[in-house]
């Protein structure tokens, strides 16, 4: 089961989260006992940099994005990684002072815990981000299909047919692209299914309202039959695009 | 963007403390 859920994050995240566990079993098991940690003021200086500028970049994140939540979610894991990078601040002065040091070595952990953590909570606020920006698509395209109800001629069908196609194809280019982004499996499947069944329902919604205009227009029977009909295939679709916005904000923790 | 920026920041950070953490590997 993969702890990070999408391939950009793990990426990122995973080598740093494999050494700190390393680090964390070797001071459990007592590897590190009595013997010297080395000078640590260098590659310490090189996190708080690296801090300092992540800190930097999502401060204009937060600025210029229009996304509330993320104005909202993202200063906490600013904190949270300033102070972290405090502490191994902290562990490599005590660690100067004394190789040997148990409390300066509870310190590095603790520190490189916290930046894992507090850069993890940074990237999955962005992460959020990024899909509510495929949800708001989705839901462009939701909104669109009900105005099917209120096709009927022709020309409407056109226009209709025509409006509703480059919002299809932006929405099933972005679950492409996202279903690729995840490293659940199972998430991955759902949005290909639920998405190649929008697509196969696409040409039939079309040709359900083309029938129902049809019948309308002919002023015979059949028109209630074609609008039940219209309407399944709008449910339908409707659903497995509701599915679509449910499982984009699944993480591997929704289990 | 400032997606690619942050995305970027974030693994600079990562390697700086994935460096840091492997210089802290006691000598034995």
């Amino acid at each position: 089961m993969p702890v990070f859920h999408t391939k950009t994050i793990e990426s990122i995240l995973e080598p740093v989260a494999q050494q700190i566990s390393h680090l964390v079993i070797m001071h459990e098991e007592g590897e590190v006992d009595g013997k010297a940690i080395p000078d640590l003021t260098v590659p310490v200086a090189a996190v708080q940099a690296a801090v300092s500028n992540l800190v930097r970049v999502g401060k204009e994140t937060v600025q210029t994005t229009e996304d509330q939540l993320m104005k909202r979610d993202m200063p906490p894991a600013f904190i949270k990684v300033e102070n972290s990078s405090s502490k191994l601040v902290q562990a490599s002065q005590m660690l100067k002072a004394d190789p040997y040091s148990v409390p300066a070595r509870d310190y590095l952990i603790d520190g490189s815990r916290g930046i894992l953590s507090g850069t993890s909570d940074l990237l999955l606020t962005f992460d959020e981000a990024e899909v509510r920006k495929i949800i708001r698509v989705c839901k462009g395209i939701l909104e669109y299909l009900t105005v099917a109800e209120v096709v009927e001629t022709m020309e409407d069908l056109i226009t209709y047919t025509k409006n509703l196609g480059p919002g299809m194809t932006k929405m099933s280019k972005m679950i492409e692209e996202r279903q690729q982004e995840l490293t659940h499996q199972e998430h991955r499947q759902m949005l290909v299914n639920s998405m190649n069944t929008v697509k196969e329902l696409l040409p039939v919604l079309i040709s359900a309202i083309k029938i129902f205009v049809t019948t309308k227009s002919s002023r015979g029977g059949g028109t209630e039959e074609a609008e039940r009909n219209r309407r399944f295939t709008f449910e339908k679709m409707s659903a497995e695009i509701n599915e679509i916005i449910r499982v984009l904000q699944l993480t591997t923790w929704d289990e | 963007g400032s997606g690619q920026q942050l995305l970027g920041a974030a693994k600079n950070l990562a390697c700086a403390v994935s460096d840091m953490l492997k210089t802290a590997q006691p000598a034995s």
